[in-house]
């Protein structure tokens, strides 16, 4: 059986918030190792990855492979019934048809109880190759919104270029032009605002801004993301929780012109 | 304009 505590509610509702209008039906694939989650949008441009690795859990126990068929609008009606500090534990049987939570207080004086019906969701898997990218940039995750939101005003797509001189997003709309160039940061004092890029190559890519103000719903867990760029492979986008768990967001390219 | 890629283009069914 499944018994998964976490401290605070609110990683869980942070984590189904960011990814609920992306994707609807899933499933958690639970094992010793953690919480995993892998599903592609409908129309097969994105693909959301997510790992709840046993270490953000305390205690976590799963001795054998559970899949838990989640509809993600279903579980969201549930996890609004849970205060951001409240204590949060799943419970689920080897071959479940239900999920039990509990949402119990800070000071213990209330504890909620419900049991959400799985569905049987026959998902595919994909592989998803281990890829040295020619570009990593490490960046505040509110800039990163900020750039998407504002570019997505004028266009519907943005071009990434990352080179020497920085990483520039770049679009092209029917009123006009706009661009954002970002250069290396180091903020000592806050760490959180250094903008890091590594570059091994320089690459161009553009991709649908849809998709990316989609992804940065997930800017609420964590103060950075990851974005890893390599021409012609899907984008990256990445944002890193607490204890090595992760959310990962993988975009595919436009082709051709 | 450019097309839309797709993502089972790049990542194999396992």
């Amino acid at each position: 059986m499944l018994e998964a505590r976490l401290e605070q509610a609110q990683l869980l509702k942070k984590v189904v918030d960011a990814i609920k209008d992306l994707v609807q039906d899933c499933n958690f694939d639970c094992n010793d190792s953690g919480i995993a989650l892998q599903a592609m949008d409908n129309s097969h441009v994105a693909l959301v990855s997510m790992m709840l690795k046993a270490e953000s859990f305390n205690p976590f126990r799963c001795d054998r492979n559970i899949a838990i068929g989640l509809n993600l609008v279903s579980l969201t009606k549930v996890l609004r019934a849970a205060q951001n500090e409240d204590i949060l534990t799943l419970k689920a049987e080897d071959a479940p048809d239900s999920l039990n939570l509990t949402f119990e207080s800070s000071d213990k004086d209330r504890i909620s109880e419900y049991d959400l019906k799985l569905m049987d969701i026959d998902q595919e898997h994909l592989g998803i190759p281990d890829t040295d990218y020619s570009a990593t940039i490490s960046m505040p995750s509110a800039e990163f919104k900020r750039i998407c939101t504002d570019l997505m005003a004028m266009s519907e797509s943005v071009t990434i270029e990352a080179g020497k001189d920085g990483i520039k997003f770049a679009c092209n709309g029917d009123i006009g032009n706009g661009s954002i160039t970002l250069r290396t940061v180091q903020d000592v004092e806050n760490k959180e605002n250094n903008i890091e890029i590594a570059l091994t190559e320089p690459v161009s890519l553009t991709f649908s801004l849809k998709y990316l103000v989609n992804f940065c719903k997930a800017q609420n867990l964590s103060k950075t993301v990851k974005l890893h760029i390599s021409n012609e492979v899907p984008l990256l986008v990445e944002y890193a929780m607490e204890g090595g768990s992760y959310l990962r967001f993988y975009l595919a390219p436009k082709i051709g012109d | 304009g450019a097309g839309q890629g797709n993502i089972m283009s790049f990542f194999s069914k396992k």
